[in-house]
This record gives C-alpha cells, sequence and structure tokens, in this order.
C-alpha cells in the first residue's frame, strides 16, 4: 500500500494519531498514549481495481492502459484497508479494575482498490 | 468547504482542517468505546496503589509466560489462544480487593467486575492471589470462602464455596475462583464477596494498609462470547 502524500489523489493510506492525552483520556486509558486511527482515501478508477495499493508491475500497468481505455472506464471501485491489525489497551474499568484487551481490526496497515 | 475543494473519491465538500481533525478525534472516541462496549469513558474513583498494580501486572506476566511453557503452540505474544473460536476478542481482568466488614481473625473482601464486561465475555480462567505474612511455625490452617449475592434479597450472600488452605510459609498463595466468578457473570451486579478466617491468634488475614504491594487481587481471563447466531434452513 502506498501512505498519502500532501497533494496524493489516487488511493492511499492517510495517518491519523489520536493522542489520548490530547482528548483527556489519559487518566483511564494506562497503555498505549494513542490510537493510530489511519484511514483509506482517494480515487480508484477502474483500472487501478484490484491492486493492492498503486505498486503495480509492469505488466499490471499495460493491463490498466488497456482496461482504462475500455467504455467501462467511468465507473470507479473503492478505496479499502487491505491489512489492520489488532489495538491493544490496557485500561481502568468503573470499578477500578485493570482491565487488558486487543480490540481486532482497529489499525489500519495499508489500502487498495476493490 | 470555505477553500472549495471536494473529495476526489465522493464528490463531497473537503471540511476545513480543523472541522475535520474535530470529527476524527470524535470519530476516535466512538469507535473505542463501542468497541469496549462502554456508554462513556469510565471515570476512575480511585485508582489501586502502585505497588498493589506492580505486583498484579508481574503476576499476569508471569502467569503469562508460564502458560506459554506449557501450552505448545503459544501464541508470539504470549496470548493463549482461545479455546474456542479463534478470533473472539479476549480479556484480562485484575480486580483488586474492596475491604469489607472484618474481625480480629476474619475478613470479607469484595471484587467488582464492570456490567460491561460482564455481559458479553465467558470467564475462561479466575485466579484469587492471597499474601500470607510470617506467622507462628509450621503450616497454618486458613479458611476461604467464597460467597455470592443472594437473588432472595440485597445486600446479603450465599455461600458457593469453602476451601481450607494449608498455608506452610509466608509468601503468596492461590485459589481456582474460576467456577464463582463463572456463576457471577450472569448476575445483575457481578460482585465476588471473599471471607477469610484464620486461627484466633493469628490477627488480621490482611495487610495492614491498602496501599501494600502485598493486597489481594484477583486475575481473570475472558473471551468475548461467540456471536448467538441463527441458521434457517
Amino acid at each position: 500500500g502506498v501512505d498519502c502524500g500532501a497533494d496524493s489523489r489516487m488511493c492511499c493510506r492517510q495517518e491519523f494519531f489520536v493522542d489520548f492525552k490530547e482528548i483527556g483520556w489519559e487518566d483511564w486509558i494506562i497503555q498505549p498514549e494513542g490510537y493510530h486511527m489511519n484511514y483509506c482515501a482517494g480515487l480508484c478508477p477502474l483500472h487501478m481495481a484490484g491492486i493492492p495499493g498503486l505498486a503495480a508491475s509492469f505488466h499490471t500497468a499495460v493491463l490498466n492502459r488497456i482496461k482504462a481505455a475500455s467504455a467501462a472506464a467511468a465507473v470507479d471501485s473503492c478505496c479499502v484497508p487491505t491489512q489492520r491489525r489488532p489495538l491493544s489497551l490496557l485500561y481502568y474499568d468503573r470499578d477500578s479494575n485493570i482491565v487488558k484487551t486487543d480490540i481486532p481490526d482497529m489499525i489500519v496497515d495499508s489500502c487498495g482498490c476493490t | 468547504a470555505a477553500t472549495g475543494e471536494r473529495c476526489p473519491a465522493c464528490g463531497v465538500a473537503a471540511l476545513a482542517p480543523g472541522a475535520q481533525r474535530d470529527a476524527l478525534l470524535a470519530l476516535a472516541k466512538r469507535s473505542i468505546l463501542a468497541k469496549l462496549r462502554l456508554p462513556a469513558r469510565p471515570s476512575v474513583p480511585q485508582l489501586p496503589s502502585r505497588g498493589a498494580r506492580l505486583t498484579a501486572l508481574r503476576t499476569v506476566r508471569a502467569q503469562r509466560s508460564d502458560a506459554a511453557a506449557a501450552i505448545p503452540g503459544m501464541l508470539r505474544d504470549g496470548r493463549v489462544p482461545p479455546r474456542s473460536g479463534p478470533g473472539l476478542q479476549e480479556y484480562e481482568i485484575l480486580s483488586f480487593a474492596e475491604p469489607g466488614s472484618s474481625t480480629s481473625h476474619r475478613a470479607r473482601l469484595h471484587f467488582r467486575f464492570s456490567q460491561e464486561v460482564a455481559g458479553s465475555t465467558e470467564i475462561l480462567q479466575a485466579t484469587l492471589y492471597l499474601f500470607w505474612a510470617a506467622r507462628g511455625r509450621g503450616a497454618q490452617p486458613v479458611t476461604v470462602r467464597l460467597l455470592q449475592p443472594d437473588p432472595a434479597g440485597p445486600n446479603t450472600t450465599v455461600l458457593a464455596s469453602e476451601t481450607r488452605l494449608e498455608v506452610p510459609r509466608p509468601g503468596w498463595s492461590t485459589l481456582d475462583v474460576g467456577a464463582a466468578v463463572r456463576s457471577l457473570f450472569g448476575h445483575e451486579t457481578p460482585r465476588l464477596t471473599v471471607e477469610l478466617e484464620v486461627p484466633e491468634d493469628w490477627g488480621s488475614p490482611l495487610p495492614s494498609d491498602r496501599g501494600d504491594s502485598r493486597w489481594p487481587f484477583v486475575v481473570a481471563r475472558a473471551q468475548a462470547r461467540t456471536p448467538h447466531r441463527v441458521h434457517r434452513r
């Protein structure tokens, strides 16, 4: 997958870090210090469909040019997560117990076109 | 919207940077609370003492590495693969004792579990950790009673089990309380009461100060309940 740059327009992963201190949650969340709430954004024209991110081989690029020339090129596909991992949290619940849990699929590692 | 920019994918007017950040922070909060099944962020009334926290966290880590040695196919990060349903969210809960009524040689402790966790998980394992300071010579008999809320009336309890421990020497001893905690998780107020009774000449079975790093605690491992699926043919 590809990380978004300042002026990326094609499908890429936008990094977004939530600092728990900034939102006043550092008193009940012991670990970690924040949450990487990355998300996918950008265009997925049909000739890009089905490849993970923009990194494509020469063969795929030629195939894409052929697809792009076809009439159906106007239909887009979607920019979605292609790899995700759990968010491990260590926090206090309202009875002052310490709870550790791994919330599945909370952090997006890479994006691609459907 | 001020810049007239539009989202390249869906064409909606792009949010101003500040508004976008606020929207994302609000989304992050909603997302984490929803996944933890919490209606709002918990207001933590009273933190357990630093000593008690560190002791309990070290115990959990040691328990996990022992389990790693004992169970083949252990996951790399020390988590025990769930017995049933891979990929179900797992919880490890450290519950610190709240002191209840006590006499010279008998003491009651309360362990509370939050409704959010109790209502959506099933207990895989639960262990009570008790520290015995040096007392008299030779093994000493200690009685541990597990009490549960009595459905018949508020603030009354019924005896769930009674165990006699022979405490050979000062140090930590453990007691499996999995069955008692498991049956609690169906109750309105999931609260486990433990009653300790020691020989008359021992004095109190509890450390004198709640901030003591040898304060009793329970380590429980729970797993999200498999979503109830209805199959229609």
